[in-house]
């Protein structure tokens, strides 16, 4: 199964994440 | 003899055809797959190798709904206590599960795989990042993050798929500002802003309950009947429009800074998706009518916030069948 967000935000949220990498439930995934 | 030694041929000949026609398959994406190896060898980037439309209709044709409930209905026949420890320890060796997490670590407490694979996690297990906005609603792997352009979001590198057949008519908000054409501008509500995704894929072994991924509120949901193919990185590699195929429940809304979504993609194994708050939704059921979607609004005349999530909070669970 498979989880999509899809959202909107500032021009300078970034992404705390690597393509291919391990996540846990309530870990980073981005922030401004 | 000679007429039953024909019979028998004429019965055998179908499973030739069928043995040959899939090792010459087979042989097929065997070669294809050394050229790109080949390629990536000389350095050359080379595009993901999606699906022709008549592999992809071959592998629509299969019936992964009906299979999936089948799979369901045998997970949910209860074990004899005897035999749960090694049927649950094979899977727990297979996928790798870490039952050391697990809110309950008796695997006899587990009356079938059904509720083994719903299991809950120690609230300690997972503490929730509180210096970042967005966290990861589930356990999983980042198949894909990043801005949308053009109305188009990637599954993985390079395979894309349309945004507005993944979440459907933007019905879901009345004040639509007519000045925006794209359906991706439509989304952003605020000037300045950019749209983002992020694709976590949930493997077989992980903990299949998901969270809010922020602080938000849930206005909508949409559900969308569809097919069950499986999601994992390899099929969402080599089927563009995945996503859009299979069964999913969309939940739109907002947060701080405007327009917000969290969607559940089901797999073949993985058929059911529960919303805690919303009992009316049944996904994986027998009939439904080819690229329909039922909607659903949780925004009343007594209450015009929605469902209201805390970032971290408990919001729904995938389950086999």
């Amino acid at each position: 199964s498979t989880i999509v967000l899809i959202f909107e935000a500032p021009k300078d949220f970034t992404f705390n994440l690597k393509a291919g990498q391990k996540i846990h439930f309530g870990e980073a995934v981005g922030s401004l | 003899l000679h007429a039953a030694s024909a019979a028998v041929a004429i019965r055998i000949r179908p499973l030739y055809l069928l043995l040959g026609t899939g090792g010459g398959y087979a042989g097929y994406r065997q070669y294809e797959g050394y050229k790109d190896r080949r390629l990536q060898e000389l350095g050359l980037d080379i595009t993901p190798r999606v699906a022709h439309t008549w592999e992809v209709a071959i592998y629509k044709s299969v019936p992964t709904r009906l299979l999936s409930r089948a799979w369901g209905r045998l997970n949910q026949v209860e074990l004899p206590t005897w035999l749960r420890k090694p049927v649950y320890s094979l899977y727990i060796w297979t996928f790798g599960v870490n039952m050391k997490e697990a809110a309950v670590e008796d695997l006899h407490q587990y009356r079938n795989l059904s509720e083994f694979f719903r299991r809950k996690l120690k609230p300690q297990a997972r503490p929730v990042c509180d210096s970042h906005c967005v966290i990861s609603p589930a356990d999983g792997k980042i198949l894909h993050f990043g801005r949308v352009k053009n109305c188009e979001v990637e599954q993985v590198k390079g395979v894309t798929y349309s945004l507005e057949s993944f979440l459907g008519p933007q019905t879901w908000t009345e004040n639509l500002p007519i000045s925006k054409t794209s359906f991706q501008d439509q989304l952003v509500t605020k000037e300045g802003n950019e749209l983002y995704h992020c694709v976590i894929y949930l493997a077989p072994g992980d903990y299949h309950c998901f969270h809010s991924p922020t602080d938000w509120k849930v206005f909508h949901r949409r559900h969308f009947p569809g097919s069950l193919m499986s999601v994992n990185p390899g099929v969402a590699r080599w089927i563009k429009e995945l996503f859009c195929y299979n069964e999913r429940v969309v939940l739109t809304g907002g947060w701080q800074h405007g327009f917000f979504s969290l969607t559940a993609v089901g797999a073949t194994n993985v058929g059911s998706i529960r919303i805690y708050f919303d009992r009316d939704l049944q996904t994986n059921s027998p009939r439904y009518s080819k690229g329909s979607h039922n909607d659903m609004s949780y925004v009343t005349n007594n209450n015009q916030d929605g469902i209201v999530m805390r970032k971290g909070e408990q919001l729904g669970e995938f389950n086999l069948g």
